[in-house]
């Protein structure tokens, strides 16, 4: 499973992240609640277990992560709430 | 940076680098390849506490640690994982697993934008002087995202979303890949979020020129900065057997060759020998002889190391046609000189025609005083594929054979056995021109805390200039200096710090602006929020056109097939300079175009008054002949200031 995944950048639109039914009333950041819904969904995934290989957690100039994820983890993230895109790692040159 | 800071008008105690401009605090963030902290360059001699606003740090790591910060390089970061999940665990023989930078890069840009004084810095001798940041009493942070294969989005991201956390004022990023429409653009979106925290971002053209459309870095937020030669060079004198000259360039520091005999393609090797590539050379063919290798394939620096290895007693590298007379000045290791396209015609001809062809190289050292600026070849083009609604790149700095710092154990050369130690090295790039703009734009800041990036970028425009030194159109060297270089290789001019500090009228732009021009170029609601992070909505009942974005240029489409076609877009200035003052409009016409201003005088009475204007650009009819771009400016002139707009028409 390791072996299918790539790292992806999640674009999230985080006026629309909101609590799952047992966060409600924990006063989290977006970006906690982001992580609790997609914990969530991963975990719903029978066939896929394997951990979620979490990069990085963008906050202020983009709203969403980076992760190692397998293309059918990405297929259920589209289900968080206020999901926008998930856009494949790649490299950039020096100029 | 020796010599480019007295070329662009900056002087010691005088204008832009006088006690009150520069006593401000402004952060530049730098995202490459780390620094070198310990570089005379980052020293905070003169420098005041670190403000309290930042919210910065220095991270521990391989050979770096908090005390190797200061008041001058106050924070540096590492980011890797992106890069280690495709490419593994970084060698650390290969590079640290810090922010120290193995790799040079990086320090040369941080101390481009913002090195500290250093007198008397030179490499091997050559360009000697005083070296300096643009803006060298601002702050430096230096945020490593990029390693020995490349810089992944993933770290890239991480590195600009916590420079904007941390407290940055300037971003300068210069590296790039392929453009692409901004929502799928990771580097457009995520400095969109940095721009609309009030951070002024400063990015390379790249370096795919003269190839037309070959910009990136092309979102309308980001400063997109080309290169060109200044007006110092690195001559030398290539001597052919049967008295012809050349005039190269070389950083070889070392004795002028005898007039050796010169070999070539066959005479030189097997196949491809002509490209100097792996294995081509033949040793008793090449050796105690001058080589001549053609541009292609393989790296110079490759090229360098086969001559090397065959036994060569020389090197002359042979521009391809397409570079033209570009003059890029390497540090070669034996002696070498890279030559222009058409001087390289003249020696492979040569060369065939005789049967015992020589030549010699003289090393001429550093020669100032020619006509400049000249840009760049390799200067990415535009117009830009993703957004032709406006011009790409922004506007031309230097990026031709700067001198700039240098970390001591990366050797200079790329060549694996050069042993050189130095202190600054001379490179070329879309990557030099960059910090100069992100310096500069830490200067602007400094004087007009208040201004918005778009508002620093507009100052930068619309005072850039077109002449070169002998009053002549900048001229490009792709073509052989014969044609004058359009607003597709240099967007609104050179750089003009000390005009655009004082520009008399700037064109603001808000972050609403930007989304609005997203919503005319049909966006849908996903790909905006992917720029806006959720909070827009496009305005139902608007007429938008990407044509109103209140760009300090203009890019107009026209249809080739219709007749009489016309565009009208509409434009806000704000006086940003004396309070009574009459602006009076001068258009100089496109070919094949006419242009209608209304009204053609704006009078102001205030500061920060904004007044807007008309411009309907209408197709004339066209011959076929034509080509399908043509250009021309307008200009709003008062008593006191001159704020310039390029126009350019695609057909």
């Amino acid at each position: 499973a390791s072996m299918d995944k790539q790292t992806y950048i999640i674009h999230m639109d985080k006026t629309k992240i909101t609590a799952s039914d047992h966060t409600l009333g924990n006063a989290k950041p977006w970006y906690e609640l982001m992580m609790d819904s997609m914990h969530e969904i991963l975990s719903q995934e029978e066939e896929d277990m394997s951990p979620l290989e979490l990069l990085y957690i963008y906050k202020t100039s983009i709203s969403g992560f980076a992760a190692q994820l397998s293309t059918k983890q990405v297929q259920s993230l589209k289900r968080l709430n206020g999901f926008l895109s998930a856009i494949p790692d790649e490299m950039l040159s020096l100029h | 940076i020796t010599h480019t800071p007295q070329f662009l008008g900056l002087h010691l105690g005088e204008g832009l680098w006088n006690a009150p401009t520069l006593a401000s605090d402004v952060i530049i963030g730098i995202v490459d390849t780390g620094i070198w902290p310990e570089h005379v360059s980052f020293k905070d001699s003169s420098i005041s506490q670190v403000p309290s606003r930042w919210k910065g740090t220095c991270e521990e790591g391989t050979k770096f640690s908090v005390a190797n910060c200061n008041k001058k390089l106050i924070g540096a970061r590492a980011f890797y994982k992106g890069y280690e999940t495709i490419v593994g665990r970084i060698n650390e023989t290969m590079d640290y697993r810090s922010p120290r930078d193995f790799n040079g890069h990086g320090t040369h840009t941080a101390s481009t934008a913002a090195g500290n004084l250093v007198h008397n810095a030179n490499f091997l001798g050559m360009a000697k002087g005083l070296a300096s940041g643009m803006s060298y009493t601002s702050r430096i942070a230096a945020y490593k995202a990029c390693w020995r294969r490349g810089c992944t989005n993933s770290d890239l991201l991480a590195a600009i979303d916590r420079a904007v956390a941390d407290g940055v004022d300037v971003l300068s990023l210069s590296l790039g890949g392929f453009s692409k429409p901004y929502y799928s653009d990771n580097i457009a979106i995520a400095t969109f979020g940095a721009v609309q925290n009030g951070v002024f971002v400063s990015c390379s053209a790249g370096n795919s020129g003269p190839f037309s459309s070959s910009v990136s870095n092309a979102a309308p937020w980001i400063m997109t900065v080309a290169a060109s030669y200044i007006d110092r060079s690195f001559p030398t004198t290539v001597k052919l057997g049967n008295g012809k000259t050349f005039e190269g360039s070389s950083l070889y520091s070392g004795k002028r060759t005898k007039q050796l005999p010169l070999v070539y393609a066959s005479t030189a090797g097997g196949q491809l020998a002509q490209f100097c590539i792996n294995d081509s050379l033949v040793p008793k063919l090449v050796k105690g002889k001058i080589v001549a290798c053609e541009q292609g394939i393989n790296s110079r620096a490759e090229k360098e190391e086969q001559v090397k290895n065959a036994g060569g007693a020389g090197m002359l590298l042979l521009n391809a046609e397409i570079y033209g007379e570009e003059l890029l000045a390497d540090s070669h290791t034996l002696p070498a000189t890279s030559l222009g396209a058409s001087a390289g015609k003249a020696i492979k001809n040569y060369v065939r025609l005789n049967k015992n062809p020589t030549a010699s190289i003289m090393f001429r050292g550093t020669v100032y005083g020619n006509i400049a600026p000249v840009m760049a070849a390799f200067s990415s083009r535009g117009p830009s594929l993703v957004g032709r609604d406006v011009i790409k790149p922004d506007i031309t700095a230097p990026g031709v054979n700067i001198l700039a710092a240098w970390p001591p154990k990366t050797i200079p050369s790329l060549l694996k056995n050069d042993k050189r130690s130095i202190l600054f090295n001379i490179i070329s790039g879309t990557s030099m021109s960059c910090p100069h703009v992100s310096g500069l734009a830490a200067l602007l800041k400094s004087i007009h805390k208040d201004w918005s990036p778009a508002a620093i970028k507009s100052a930068l425009m619309t005072t850039a200039y077109v002449l070169n030194s002998k009053r002549a159109p900048i001229a490009d060297i792709a073509s052989n200096s014969s044609k004058a270089a359009t607003p597709f290789a240099f967007g609104s001019g050179h750089v003009n710090p000390k005009c655009a500090s004082d520009p008399g009228l700037i064109y603001d732009i808000t972050s609403e602006d930007y989304l609005n021009y997203l919503c005319s170029l049909n966006y849908n609601s996903t790909q905006i929020a992917l720029l806006s992070r959720g909070n827009f909505t496009c305005p139902n009942n608007v007429f938008l056109q990407p044509g109103d974005l209140n760009y300090p240029s203009f890019a107009v489409l026209l249809d080739q097939n219709a007749s009489n076609t016309s565009v009208t877009y509409k434009r806000t200035v704000t006086n940003v300079g004396t309070p009574m003052s009459t602006y009076v409009v001068q258009v100089d016409e496109p070919n094949g175009v006419s242009v209608t201003v209304e009204p053609k005088c704006l009078k102001f009475e205030n500061l920060g008054e904004k007044l807007s204007y008309n411009v309907r650009f209408n197709a004339l009819r066209r011959t076929k002949s034509s080509t399908n771009f043509s250009f021309g400016c307008l200009i709003w002139m008062s008593e006191f200031y001159t704020v310039r707009s390029p126009i350019a028409v695609t057909w």
